[in-house]
């Protein structure tokens, strides 16, 4: 028997609209930790950790440790139907092929269940092990959304490249390039819209900017993201969710050949 | 010539 029920349920419509374009189908894993789920889009260039911890829900119950295969476009479709100020409890019993989420108006008026076939999704799960990062930019999320959707424009990949002067991002395409500069700017009057840089060694990544772009489909989940780099390993870009957890994407860079 | 690596190159299989 599965029962969560989270009261912020606008927190699961975003995280699906945040995902469901890179990876298709995935196994939600439910444990006493949290609701997570890691995959990787079709061609394993890019992977998507997500973790809702257990005590960001109102209510959690999870008997045993339950892995739901889900098809998200679908999931995504169900979610739609629930208000961005409703109440959303996913529910499931053990050995079932299906799971409700149940969506209640904030004054309880409305109350809505929609079932949701399961499927048997064969994943491979990576083990993704404790990095040293050589640099970790933090910067207003829309300020990134707004870079990778400009040099999109421009070429196909993003090079990131932090030295002291701050975090540079360069791309080159047909018609020219561009290059937009990021200086470290913690005198700003919100947390939220400094721009910090940690660096131990200077780095510079190639990567591909419709990847990039799909990443920032996670914005409206934080204010702020986070993107770690080291020399020849994925970035990280990572997405705090409020108080609950994360969605933390991994994309491998490009590699001289 | 840039190629685009795979993300299992990187981490392992657990």
């Amino acid at each position: 028997m599965l029962e969560l029920r989270l009261v912020q349920g606008s927190l699961l419509k975003k995280v699906l609209e945040a995902i469901r374009e890179l990876v298709n189908d995935a196994n939600f894993d439910c444990s006493a930790t949290g609701f997570s789920l890691q995959a990787m889009d079709s061609s394993h260039v890019a992977l998507v950790a997500l973790l809702l911890r257990s005590e960001g829900f109102e209510h959690y119950r999870c008997d045993r440790n339950l892995s739901m295969g889900m098809n998200l476009n679908n999931m995504a479709k169900m979610l739609r139907c629930a208000g961005n100020d409703d109440i959303i409890t996913i529910k499931a019993d053990d050995g079932s092929d299906t799971v409700t989420f149940m969506f209640e108006s904030p004054n309880q008026d409305k109350i809505a269940d929609f079932e949701m076939k399961l499927m048997d999704i064969d994943s491979e799960h990576l083990g993704i092990p404790d990095a040293e990062y050589h640099a970790i930019v933090r910067m207003p999320s829309a300020e990134f959304a707004r870079i990778c959707k400009d040099l999109s424009s421009i070429g196909d990949t993003v090079v990131i490249s932090v030295t002291k002067e701050g975090v540079k991002f360069s791309t080159a395409g047909d018609i020219g390039t561009a290059n937009i500069v990021c200086r470290q700017n913690k005198t700003v009057d919100k947390p939220e819209e400094a721009t910090v840089i940690e660096m131990q060694e200077p780095v510079s990544l190639t990567f591909a900017l419709r990847y990039m772009n799909s990443f920032t489909k996670a914005t409206p989940l934080s204010e702020t993201v986070t993107i770690s780099l080291s020399s020849e390993l994925p970035v990280v870009v990572e997405y705090k969710i409020a108080d609950m957890g994360y969605i933390r994407f991994y994309l491998a860079p490009k590699i001289e050949e | 010539v840039r190629k685009q690596s795979q993300i299992t190159a990187f981490f392992s299989l657990g």
